[in-house]
């Protein structure tokens, strides 16, 4: 059985960083 | 061969993690379904990580997307409030603080996972993730 880290089911939504 | 001639999953489109009964590992170690997953579980491992950070993100606005069966969603992000659009399938779960599972077609999400949504909306405020060290 597979075994998924739980940082997989949310997304990064980091902003680029332009300024 | 298959005697249905569908080789591909259920989840089709979507990663297998969000299928209900799908094994998610937390950071201290704990083993969790994924309908199981709280609020608390994602807080205490952002904690116990060390490099990653919780941020929350509001819904501000989503849109049809030209992409059959996707939207774009416009989040406002962390304290920056910084704008950041997403192009999802309506099916696409987010996890929603002391709320949970959403989606923006929740019928269809449990129809494709099996996993019980909520309905996604402006306003709602979900979980994301941002490294600590961006400054």
């Amino acid at each position: 059985v597979p075994v998924f880290p739980w940082h997989s089911l949310v997304p990064f939504l980091a902003p680029t960083q332009s300024d | 061969t298959s005697p249905h001639g569908s080789p591909s999953s259920p989840s089709a489109g979507l990663p297998p993690f969000f299928m209900k009964g799908s094994i998610i590992q937390l950071a201290d170690g704990e083993l969790k379904r994924v309908e199981d997953l709280r609020t608390e579980d994602f807080v205490q491992s952002a904690e116990v990580s060390g490099e990653l950070k919780i941020d929350s993100s509001t819904v501000e606005s989503i849109e049809c997307s030209r992409t059959p069966n996707a939207v774009i969603i416009q989040f406002s992000v962390g304290e920056n409030k910084a704008q950041v659009c997403v192009e999802v399938l309506v099916e696409y779960p987010f996890f929603v603080f002391g709320q949970g599972w959403s989606s923006c077609c929740p019928d269809r999400t449990t129809q494709l996972l099996a996993l019980s949504c909520a309905k996604l909306s402006v306003g709602d405020v979900c979980i994301s993730l941002t490294f600590k060290s961006l400054k």
